[in-house]
């Protein structure tokens, strides 16, 4: 069959406006239809269908092998991994986007296999943070530390720390309040409840967890740069993708900065907690 | 900024002294991509470059005025006129009735926070004001109000977790209208646009008490799905305005413009950050500058 050039374009920029609107922004949605384009010019691309496969497998391939690590949790209870003691994440990231949540979600999933698990409550700030933990803990089978009164988060976490050792839990799970990437002030907040972990459990935390908001358009990148920056981050967890965001913005986050997403969440419930599946990420773009 | 890449787009054209279809060409693009760059929608992008191309080609020539300081200028005026233009308040109903105010909106947007700094704002100005919790899903909804309601000053209504939003909804506005309240702020929890149900339900409250301003809380950094859903919580229960939060990060807020495009309401407040005094009056030429940056 005798297929135009233009048609090739037609089909090359329709794909585009669709990365477009799954929020992989301007620069990243061209950046991938560009390297398929070349691909059209030699020859190797054929029709329409060939085009769409070709642009699914770079997306494909650029989502399911980031230079920055594994999507598999840290988490070998009572094993060598964690030197023997409990496994620590500390779960950060901007306001609203799902930390609490997710750790209730996470809790869950390693409960209800057994371990022993302790929440942080490293929300000092915001109305009724420690409550609404509690109430996750309640609904996980976990065990909670609570903040005392005027406690600063450093303090907490370094106080869950030295009580999930003491009481040979498997996990402890750190929550933090939301920040702006923007304020250097709770970024700094943030780098100081990192070391007060490693100064309580020497290897902790063993995963930072990102949580990225699922609604969120090209600010992610901002938000991973510099959430990485303060405090380094070893995982995404992306949020409320079940919506009708696409999340396409992580992928600019995972191509320029190789952080593996590890988790996705998908409701507000107990059970509405994915590992992160590649091929079904980008067959959610390309439907 | 948009102005340096439009200083690159021109430095590829002549030194023209009127605008073309033709030598607008490059610039348009660079409009568009700075838009999308903005998170403005693809859906809003299109018709907005269309127009500003409709009114640069009719544009007389301004001595001393290069096309395109020319073409930036109607950009800008162009998202000051969508922004809605000027300044517009909340709706105050007649005879003496309170404003009932409905919060609507996505998980996690900021509709609680937003209801105690509207409840604060509107206390500080001289009002009685009387807060409502109908969120009856998310763990300690009801008492993060409580507890921002203690910190300004102002009453919360609450029926716990067992009486229908709908009903907490009219109880409390009853209630505000026996106590001769000003004002009276309805919470409500953040639901998909997309759950039947939920949506059935903000319907549901919203014909319990009739709102005289129901406002999208829409979250400054959220992406390309700004335009369908604030076309379908319009579609669900008619919008009267909304609210921008989170404007303190860097998030440029393309979803303000959706708001205005799709929705045709004004945003009438910004959230700037997380303590009950952080909220301002929405500018809507301080926005067309944010997003043009
Ligand atoms: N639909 C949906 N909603 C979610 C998901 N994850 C969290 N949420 C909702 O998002 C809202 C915010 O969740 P939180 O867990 O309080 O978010 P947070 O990041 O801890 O918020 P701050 O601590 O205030 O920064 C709540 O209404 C959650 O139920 C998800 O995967 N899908
Ligand atoms: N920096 C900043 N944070 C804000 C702003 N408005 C709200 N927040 C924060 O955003 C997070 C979510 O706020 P909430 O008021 O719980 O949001 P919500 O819409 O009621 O959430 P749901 O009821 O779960 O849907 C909290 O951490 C707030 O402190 C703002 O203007 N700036
Ligand atoms: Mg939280
Ligand atoms: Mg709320």
């Amino acid at each position: 069959t005798y297929w135009r050039l233009e048609d090739a374009d037609a089909t090359l920029e329709d794909l585009e406006d669709a990365l477009i609107s799954s929020d992989f922004g301007p620069q990243t949605a061209f950046k991938i239809v560009d390297a398929v384009r070349e691909q059209v010019r030699s020859g190797a691309l054929r029709t329409p269908e060939d085009i769409k496969a070709a642009l699914r497998d770079s997306v494909l391939s650029l989502v399911a092998r980031p230079s920055g690590g594994s999507s598999e949790l840290a988490f070998a209870p009572g094993s060598d991994a964690a030197g023997g003691g409990p496994t620590v994440y500390l779960i950060v990231g901007v306001n609203g986007g799902g930390k609490t949540t997710t750790i209730g979600k996470l809790a869950h999933r390693f409960t209800s296999r057994g371990a022993r698990v302790l929440l942080a409550a490293g929300d000092t700030f915001r109305a009724a943070a420690g409550e609404q933990l509690r109430l996750w803990s309640q609904r996980s089978g976990a065990e909670v530390e609570a903040a005392s009164a005027g406690a600063r988060p450093d303090a907490v976490l370094f106080r869950a720390a030295q009580r999930a050792q003491r009481e040979a839990f498997d996990l402890l799970l750190c929550d933090s309040s939301g920040r702006l990437h923007t304020d250097p002030g709770l970024m700094a907040e943030l780098a100081k409840c990192r070391r007060s972990l490693a100064s309580a459990l020497p290897g902790a935390p063993h995963e930072v967890l990102l949580v990225l908001d699922g609604t969120t358009g090209v600010n992610m990148l901002a938000q991973a740069r510099e959430f990485g920056a303060s405090v380094g981050v070893t995982g995404l967890v992306l949020t409320k993708l079940d919506g009708t965001s696409r999340g396409g913005a992580v992928v600019s986050v995972i191509d320029q900065l190789g952080v593996p997403i590890k988790l996705v969440g998908v409701g507000e419930g107990l059970e509405d907690l994915q590992f992160f599946d590649p091929a079904a990420f980008v067959d959610a773009l390309f439907p | 900024t948009l102005s340096q890449s439009l200083n690159k787009a021109w430095g590829m054209v002549q030194k023209d002294a009127r605008l073309t279809p033709e030598n607008m060409k490059a610039p348009l693009r660079e409009i568009r991509r700075a838009l999308l760059e903005a998170d403005v929608p693809l859906m809003v992008v299109r018709p907005f470059i269309a127009r500003v191309e409709g009114r640069a080609l009719g544009a007389a020539v301004t001595k001393g005025v290069s096309p395109q300081q020319q073409l930036v200028k109607i950009v800008y005026d162009e998202l000051v006129i969508l922004m809605g233009g000027k300044q517009v308040s909340l709706n105050v109903p007649e005879g003496g009735e309170p404003q009932v105010i409905l919060m609507a909106g996505l998980q996690g947007t900021g509709k609680t926070t937003t209801a105690a700094k509207l409840a604060a704002f509107l206390k500080n100005k001289g009002g009685r004001v009387m807060l409502v919790a109908t969120d009856v899903y998310r763990p300690a909804a009801i008492e993060q109000l409580v507890v921002l309601g203690g910190q300004v000053g102002v009453p919360v209504f609450e029926r716990g977790l067992n009486v229908p939003p709908a009903d907490i909804a009219r109880e409390g506005v009853a209630l505000a209208k026996e106590e001769g309240m000003d004002t009276v702020i309805i919470d409500t929890a953040g639901r998909l646009q997309i759950d039947a149900t939920l949506m059935q339900e903000l319907q549901e409250i919203s014909s319990a008490v009739r709102p005289t301003d129901t406002l999208l809380v829409v979250d400054a950094m959220t992406g390309q799905e700004a335009a369908g859903l604030v076309k379908t919580f319009n579609t669900t229960v008619p919008l009267t305005g909304a609210i921008v939060t989170k404007l303190d990060g860097d998030a440029r807020g393309g979803a303000a413009l959706a708001v205005k495009e799709v929705s045709g309401c004004p945003i009438k407040f910004v959230g700037m950050g997380e303590k009950t005094d952080a909220l301002e009056l929405f500018y809507p030429d301080r926005m067309a500058s944010r997003i043009l940056a």
